[in-house]
C-alpha cells in the first residue's frame, strides 16, 4: 500500500481541497483509496459528506487506541474511496499523545496492521502545524504532497517544512521524500503568483508538478454540498486541473 | 493595558495580515502597541521587517522562561509599535509546555509583570490551531478579534472556535469575550462570499464588524517588502479597509 501525506504547516494553502480531489480522481480511475483526516477541523470529512453524527469512531480514537482501523473507516459517496473522519477531539490528542510510548509512531503502527490488499493507496490530510499529528503522518508515510499557495508567506514557510522533513528523515523515517509540490490558487493576472512560482521551480526543480491549480470558486463551493469538486462540477477549471494533477501523480507512482 | 488575541484555528483566513495592519493603524493614531507573534511560522515578525538574525530572544524563550519580556521586545520600523518576534522553535513549545506547572497561564503571568504604562494595548497573532499556544493567548487576554474568510470551511470552524472560547471562559479566564469578527478576503463578485457574510451576521449580529476587508493583492505583496500594507501602499483598498476597521475597533475600546 502506497502511503502519502498532504502536508504544509502554512494555513489555508489548499491541503484539504487537494487531498479530497486527488483521492476522488484516483478512486475514479480504479484505485482503492483510504483518506485519513488528521485535522481537528474535520474539513476533509465534511467535504466528502461524512456528517458529524456519523463520526462515532474517528482518527482521534484510532490514535489513542480507542478503536480499530476497521471500526473507524467509513465508505464515502465516491466508489472505492473510504474515509477515516476527524472530530474536534483531535485537538486534545496533541497533548494526550505526549505521554504515550512511541508517540510519534502511533499512526505508522496502525497502518502496518491494515489488511494487505484492502487499499492501493492511503492519503492523509494534515492540520496546519508541525505538531504531533503532522509528525505522526510524516513518520507513517513514504512521501509527501506539499500544496503551496503562490504567496510570499507560503514561500517563507517552505524552508521550515524542508527542515522538518530532514529532521523526521534522520530520527524516525529514513524513506520520507517529497512526491511533489503542487502550486495552488494560481492567479495568472497577479505578478506575485508568477514570481513565487518561478522561485519555487528554480529552487525545487522537477519536484514541482507541471500542473498548477488555478483559483476557481467552484472548488470552494463544493464542500458546502458535501461532495468533491470533481463530482459537484467536473467540467470547471479547478476539477480539470485536479484531474491533470492526478494523472501526473499516477505517472510518479509505482504501478497499481 | 488592553489585551487582544487575533485567533481562528482555520488556516489562511488573514490573522497575521489583520494583526499587522491593525497594530500599525493603532500606532499611527498614537497608541503604544506591543504585537506578540505566537505563531512558529513567524509571519507577523517577517511582515514587520524583523530579520531572522534579530530574533535572538523570541516568544519561545519567553514562554519557557528563558528570557524576560524586556529582552524579547524589538522596536519595529513603525513608531510606537514594538514586536516580540517568533521563531520555528515555537512549534516544539507545545510539547515542552505540557509538563510545566500552570502551562496555560504562562503568557498571562508574563503580561501581568509588564511595566505599567509602557504600552496601551497588546495584540497577539495566534497560530492556526487550538493547542497550548492559542490557549495561552486566550487565557492571557480580555478579548478576541476573529478574522473570518467568507468561505464554507471557515464558517464550519466558527462553531468549534466558539465552543473553545466557552471552555476557556469556564476553566481559565471568565472575562474572555469576542471583541469582533472581521470578514476578510471579501469578493463581492462571488455569491458564496455574500452568503457566508449574511449567515455570519445573522448568527453573530453586532459582534461582526461593519467594515469588510476586500481581497486585494497589495495586502499579500507588502510582507515581501518587510512592511505593513499601511506603509507599503496606504491608498490601496486593503489599507483603506484596515484603517476603517481600526477606527471601528477604537470605537469599541475603552479610552486610551
Ligand atoms: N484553487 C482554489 N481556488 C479557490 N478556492 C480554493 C482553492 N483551493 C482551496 N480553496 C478554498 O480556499 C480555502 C482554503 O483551502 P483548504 O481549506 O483546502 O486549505 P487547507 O490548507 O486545507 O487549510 P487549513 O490549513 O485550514 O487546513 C477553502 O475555503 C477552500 O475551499
Ligand atoms: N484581504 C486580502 N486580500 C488578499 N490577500 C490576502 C488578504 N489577507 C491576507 N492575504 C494573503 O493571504 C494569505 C493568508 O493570509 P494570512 O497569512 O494573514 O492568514 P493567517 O490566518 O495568518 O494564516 P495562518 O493560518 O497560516 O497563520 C497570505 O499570503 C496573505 O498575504
Ligand atoms: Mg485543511
Ligand atoms: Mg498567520
Amino acid at each position: 500500500m502506497i502511503r502519502i501525506a498532504v502536508a504544509n504547516q502554512k494555513g489555508g494553502v489548499g491541503k484539504t481541497t487537494t487531498a479530497i480531489n486527488l483521492a476522488t480522481a484516483l478512486a475514479a480511475t480504479g484505485w482503492r483509496v483510504l483518506l485519513i483526516d488528521l485535522d481537528p477541523q474535520g474539513n476533509a470529512s465534511t467535504g466528502l459528506g461524512i456528517r458529524h453524527a456519523e463520526r462515532v469512531h474517528s482518527s482521534y480514537h484510532l490514535l489513542i487506541g480507542g478503536c480499530l482501523l476497521e471500526e473507524a473507516v467509513k465508505a464515502s459517496r465516491v466508489p472505492r474511496l473510504d474515509v477515516v473522519p476527524a472530530t474536534a477531539d483531535l485537538s486534545g490528542a496533541e497533548i494526550e499523545l505526549v505521554d504515550f510510548k512511541n508517540r510519534s509512531y502511533r499512526l505508522a503502527h496502525i497502518l502496518d496492521d491494515a489488511p494487505p490488499g484492502r487499499w492501493d493507496i492511503v492519503l492523509i490530510d494534515c492540520p496546519p502545524s508541525l505538531g504531533l499529528l503532522t509528525i505522526n503522518a510524516m513518520v507513517a508515510v513514504q512521501s509527501l504532497i506539499v500544496p503551496l499557495q503562490c504567496e510570499f508567506f507560503a514561500l517563507e514557510g517552505l524552508s521550515q517544512l524542508l527542515q522538518t522533513i530532514e529532521r523526521i528523515r534522520a530520527r524516525f523515517n529514513p524513506v520520507l521524500s517529497i512526491m511533489g509540490v503542487a502550486l495552488t490558487m494560481y492567479d495568472r493576472r497577479n505578478k506575485l503568483t508568477e514570481q513565487v512560482a518561478e522561485d519555487t521551480r528554480a529552487c525545487l526543480g522537477g519536484v514541482v508538478f507541471q500542473t498548477v491549480i488555478p483559483r476557481n470558486v467552484r472548488l470552494s463551493e463544493a464542500p458546502s454540498h458535501g461532495m468533491p469538486a470533481l463530482i459537484y462540477d467536473h467540467k470547471c477549471p479547478g476539477s480539470e486541473a485536479y484531474i491533470a494533477l492526478a494523472r501526473e501523480l499516477i505517472g510518479r507512482l509505482p504501478q497499481r
